[in-house]
């Protein structure tokens, strides 16, 4: 599950580095 | 003594082109849709499947598969690919399970 966590916060890195 | 001005800073004619040439754009290209934010329709529908999955670990693809039948299998995986590079999902338990990272 730290895995989940993981992913998520690479995910919302992306997110926020294409929304820049 | 008449100063010699030279109108330097006139009005430069910036012509407008306007691209009014082509009202709405129709797709041709079968498999080029309308991109909406950014995302193409087939990438929406995924993205928004996914959103609306209340599961904690999030919709598997076999889920996605047999709610979008009308795509092929590739076309799917090309969408989650998409999305997941963008960061609007991510995997959680293992490769075959998707949450979204807009809703929480």
């Amino acid at each position: 599950l730290v895995r989940i966590q993981r992913n998520k916060a690479a995910a919302l890195l992306r997110l926020a580095a294409r929304n820049v | 003594n008449k100063a010699h001005s030279q109108p330097s800073g006139g009005r430069a004619p910036i012509g407008y082109p306007g691209m009014t040439g082509m009202s709405d754009a129709g797709n041709f290209g079968g498999n080029n849709f309308m991109p909406i934010n950014g995302l193409t329709a087939i990438q929406n529908q995924v993205l928004n499947l996914i959103k609306a999955c209340p599961r904690p670990e999030g919709l598997n693809f076999q889920d996605l598969k047999s709610q979008l039948q009308h795509m092929s299998v590739s076309a799917v995986k090309q969408a989650v690919d998409f999305l997941s590079n963008e960061g609007h999902i991510y995997s959680t338990v293992d490769d075959d399970h998707f949450k979204s990272t807009d809703a929480d």
